[in-house]
């Protein structure tokens, strides 16, 4: 049996919405440690690794291991009908058929009950464990995010080219070309505007703008986003949770 | 010319 409040619902709207626009049939699986989740695009270039731990919950219990096979762009016509500082409790028994969603509106004393139906969804997993990489940028989400909107419009790729002291990303199409670059530095009052370089080798990777814009959907979970590379592997894009977090695995494109 | 690589080609499927 599955029972997992979020003190709101928002953070599960915000987590959901962070990838329900790139993978629509996910298995969400639930254990002691929380409710996790892969899931790759039709295209298979895009995936997207989810951990939501129990301290990411208000109360958390799951005795057997349950998986929920859900259509999310169901689940977020549920979501939907909840207010974000709502009490959101996920129950499911331990071969479930559906999952209820029970919003609790903590100061009106309403409660609304919902009933989504669960799929059984045949999905490969792919094993993205062990990966090593020549290169890890933390920087804020929400300057990564306006990088990738601007740079969009100029192609439909975008070069990463990271060295000891810059990192400069790069986009050059049939209108014109555009660079920025975003140097390492540290900000004592707000650290979270903070730019870090950790750098084995320099690193020059391209991908598709297109699933860069899916990938910075997720700039609304947290304020910093961890991105690893390495050459011609794909990269990892990260985006911590207060416990957990939401990964997007990118492949690269090659020049021919 | 750019070509899009596929995760397939990286990562095992299990």
């Amino acid at each position: 049996m599955l029972e997992g409040k979020f003190e709101e619902a928002s953070l599960f709207k915000r987590i959901i919405d962070s990838f329900k626009d790139c993978v629509q049939l996910v298995n969400f699986n639930c254990n002691e440690h929380g409710i996790a989740a892969q899931a790759v695009d039709d295209s298979r270039v895009l995936l997207v690794s989810l951990s939501i731990g129990t301290e990411s919950f208000q109360e958390f219990r799951c005795d057997r291991g349950v998986t929920l096979g859900v259509d999310l762009s169901s689940l977020s016509k549920i979501l939907r009908c909840g207010n974000n500082n709502d009490n959101l409790t996920l129950i499911a028994d331990d071969t479930p058929d559906s999952v209820l969603l029970l919003f609790e509106d903590t100061k009106k004393d309403r409660i609304s009950e919902y009933s989504l139906k669960l799929m059984d969804i045949d999905a490969d997993f792919l094993d993205i464990e062990g990966m090593e990489y020549d290169t890890v940028i933390t920087m804020p989400s929400a300057e990564f995010a306006k990088v990738v909107r601007d740079l969009n419009q100029l192609s439909d790729s975008l070069n990463i080219l990271v060295t000891k002291d810059t990192v400069k990303f790069v986009a050059e199409g049939d209108i014109g070309s555009g660079s920025v670059i975003v140097k390492p530095h540290t900000d004592m009052d707000k650290p979270q505007e903070s730019v870090k370089v950790e750098l084995d080798k320099p690193v020059d990777l391209t991908f598709g703008s297109k699933y860069l814009l899916d990938i910075i959907k997720g700039a609304g979970l947290s304020d910093q986003i961890t991105i690893k590379l390495s050459a011609e592997t794909p990269a990892l894009f990260e985006f911590s949770l207060q416990s957990g977090y939401l990964q997007f695995f990118l492949a690269p494109k090659f020049n021919e | 010319k750019f070509k899009q690589t596929s995760l397939t080609s990286f990562f095992k499927s299990s």
